[in-house]
């Protein structure tokens, strides 16, 4: 369902080039769960956001769910991101004038879905990150992990093939991430293609399969291995 | 040098009315290295902005190596907070149109350290925390980890009396969290206070002592036990 072909992506130019992704070849397949690891730097967080189609390689080629990404137009791009995709921000990135509820809310209503129906999903997934209590309150009244959690329900709402989390558990303790991982592992189990970039061996270990980046470029790619 | 007496933080009123930190007795003296742990949500993050002068407490009373800080003037405040705290935020705070090294070099304008000693203090802060090849790069061109390493030298760099740290290995590998870690270390035995709010056992087991909070209340504080 997710093809890179050579992908690479570049900032500046000359002596001050950095190579964020250096031809990058990667395929995952439906129904998989990926862990991406590597340094701080190494090309992550970029990697998760050429996936995501919120960024463009620089060259090489990306095919999601057998389409050319680059070929397609930006109205084209935004819905089969609403669509199909599912994604966690490092730094969670809601909306900072809307409730926890309304920012879970959103993607649903880009996605038509009707209203009485997307408030009890947003409820939901807020329910189950354990924010039931909190969802009027805006991101600027909620502690680090509560935002983080939002953003996970964000993500998972709307059903999306493929969920893209980057570092979902940087900001929780270790009961809460838990329920987080335990999240991921259901969602999983119902056939939902999951890659996580994290540096935590809890999360990690609930993966199938471990990816590693160093330097922008693909280190190792095998089947994570039981501790 | 720190003591809390009775400090609260509420938010809201009536039913919506959210105890953040809940008459708070603490008391930290100088040298001392703490580790402060507790769910998310359970009001660390409160609990370190009212330690760390960036908030005034609803109710109770607050020493600051023997002042109190409530009667202090917002200019002296400011003052108390740039000659004797260091602050590593939760979600870094980075002055997103300065460079890295700009943004180190901040705090010492304010100290009034001399120009080209400010340079030199800077980069060697950035070459600690590995960031040598970043000095100029503004923090939108910085992975998580990145910034929040930037976050950490800044924080260091005036010499403070207390280094407050709130989730300071959050974004990082294990390999960069290992090397913040033995910095604050190093820190410590040369005479500072140190206070990590973490989530992160590999990063508690360093200090001293283990203060627990849950729901805005002192939950346990007592010897941190040795694994
Ligand atoms: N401005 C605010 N208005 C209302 N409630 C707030 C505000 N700021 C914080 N809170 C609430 O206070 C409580 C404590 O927040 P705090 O940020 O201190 O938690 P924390 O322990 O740092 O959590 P985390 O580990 O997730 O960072 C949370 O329940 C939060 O929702
Ligand atoms: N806009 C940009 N301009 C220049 N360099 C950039 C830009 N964005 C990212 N980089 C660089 O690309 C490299 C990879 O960044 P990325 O955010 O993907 O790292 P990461 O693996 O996610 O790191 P972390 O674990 O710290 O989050 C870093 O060295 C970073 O400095
Ligand atoms: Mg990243
Ligand atoms: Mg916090």
């Amino acid at each position: 369902v997710i093809q890179l072909e050579q992908v690479s992506r570049v900032y500046g130019q000359g002596e001050a080039l950095i190579r964020a992704c250096d031809r990058i070849d990667l395929s995952i397949y439906p129904g998989e769960y990926c862990a991406i690891m590597g340094q701080s730097g190494s090309g992550k967080s970029t990697l998760m956001n050429l996936i995501g189609c919120l960024d463009r390689p620089t060259s090489g080629r990306y095919l999601l769910d057998g389409m050319d990404v680059s070929r397609l137009s930006k109205t084209r791009l935004a819905r089969i991101r609403n669509r199909k995709l599912g994604f966690v921000f490092q730094r969670y990135e809601l909306l900072p004038n809307l409730t926890a509820l309304e920012n879970v809310i959103v993607p649903m209503m880009y996605a038509g879905v009707g209203r009485s129906r997307r408030r009890r999903r947003a409820e939901y997934a807020l329910q189950r990150v354990g924010l039931s209590d909190r969802l009027h309150k805006r991101p600027g009244q909620l502690s680090g992990g509560q935002q983080q959690r939002v953003a996970i329900a964000r993500a998972i709402v709307n059903r999306p093939l493929v969920l893209l989390a980057d570092e979902p558990t940087g900001a929780l303790d270790t009961q809460s991430a838990k329920t987080i991982v335990e999240i991921f592992d259901h969602l999983h189990a119902s056939g939902m293609t999951v890659i996580v970039v994290t540096h935590a061996q809890e999360v990690a270990c609930y993966s199938k399969r471990t990816i590693m980046i160093s330097d922008g470029r693909l280190l190792s790619d095998h089947l994570t291995s039981v501790a």
